[in-house]
């Protein structure tokens, strides 16, 4: 495994805020999935999943993908997988509300769900799967995000109680902090709250004690590649 | 620590500075909190309907400020402070920012193989 990985320097990441966490984090992955698929780096549609993305949890009746009401990334998708793709952003553009009618159009399909799994909650798995497979769906306690402004956040009580979902896109060995005056290695984290929060839109927390939850629920998907289609 | 910032939301000074005591003997605490307060508002361009949400508002700021200093002594590798968020409560922020629905791992789920990590 490489000291420091960032998908951002390999052109897999776009930029972009949205307010549906779930989706953001499901498109992300997916994004960067189709990006190693196709050399082709799409904006894909959050509005889409926001709008027809009622999938639901089959180990938990209610739990189902709603919008501004939450979602899960598994669960995403699989919604994905079955209606077929999703649609590009500027196809389905977002409209940060979710009172509007399904408007997907198979014939707009960007990206192609292949297939997706979950990964353990192994710090070398997790890292091994972001460098194979793309940018990580993952979840985590937002409870430090409120007042995050910069620097590695390792904080040293924090819940493990998931309540947001991110986008995992690559790891650096040692982010100075300075007030311990240690190195610390840290995940690279893409947040849906725009430039002006955090690291122009990026948090880092440190790697080593599933800090936050953020090892306990991480997936990894794969796109079809399109271009031979 | 909450960080001060100019009205362009670059950083002017990592820390608050104790702000010596004005010949009027105002609070200078309060003092840091309005100005604070003035120039999150600036920065991030916010305003309220009516001067009830104001004041609303500001004590909510106010103890976001000690929330972000609790924040920074139990996170000191990180720097807390004053955010787009700050005039929120926690539980605003949480219905308004999150969204995972309760989280149980899909028993259905694949699971990705395991990778080769040496070399």
């Amino acid at each position: 495994l490489p000291e420091d990985f960032d998908w951002r320097e390999k052109g897999a990441v776009t930029p972009g805020t949205c307010g549906s966490c779930w989706s953001f984090s499901t498109t992300g992955a997916l994004e960067g999935a189709n990006f190693l698929a196709t050399r082709k780096l799409e904006s894909l549609s959050e509005q889409q999943l926001v709008d027809c993305d009622h999938e639901c949890d089959p180990e938990e009746a209610g739990s189902c993908d709603s919008g501004c009401n939450g979602g899960l990334m598994n669960s995403a998708f699989e919604y994905t997988l079955k209606a077929g793709g999703l649609m590009r952003e500027e196809d389905y553009p977002y409209t940060g509300n979710d009172r509007g009618t399904c408007k997907f159009d198979k014939s707009k399909i960007a990206a192609k769900v292949a297939n997706f799994s979950v990964v353990s909650l192994d710090e070398d798995q997790i890292a091994a799967n972001l460098v194979k497979n793309g940018p990580l769906a993952v979840a985590i306690n937002a409870v430090f995000m409120q007042t995050y402004m910069k620097g590695v956040s390792c904080p040293y009580i924090c819940s493990k109680r998931l309540d947001h979902g991110v986008l995992l896109v690559g790891y650096g060995s040692a982010g100075y902090a300075p007030v311990r005056m240690k190195e610390k290695p840290y995940w690279i984290i893409k947040n849906s709250w725009g430039e002006s929060w955090g690291e122009n839109g990026f948090y880092k927390i440190c790697r080593g004690r599933n800090i936050c939850g953020v090892d306990s629920m991480v997936s990894t998907v794969a796109a079809v590649n399109t271009n031979s289609q | 620590s909450a960080e001060a910032f100019s009205a362009e939301g670059s950083e002017v000074d990592p820390l608050i500075r104790q702000v010596t005591d004005r010949q009027d003997g105002a609070e200078p605490h309060l003092l840091t909190e309005e100005h604070h307060f003035s120039l999150f508002k600036k920065r991030f361009k916010k305003i309220y309907r009516s001067q009830e949400e104001h004041d609303h508002r500001f004590r909510i700021f106010k103890a976001n400020l000690k929330r972000a200093e609790r924040h920074q002594k139990l996170d000191p590798s990180a720097t807390h402070g004053v955010t787009q968020f700050s005039d929120l409560t926690p539980s605003e922020f949480r219905r308004t920012y999150l969204g995972l629905r309760r989280l149980r791992l899909p028993k259905d789920a694949n699971e990705a193989p395991i990778l080769p990590t040496d070399n």
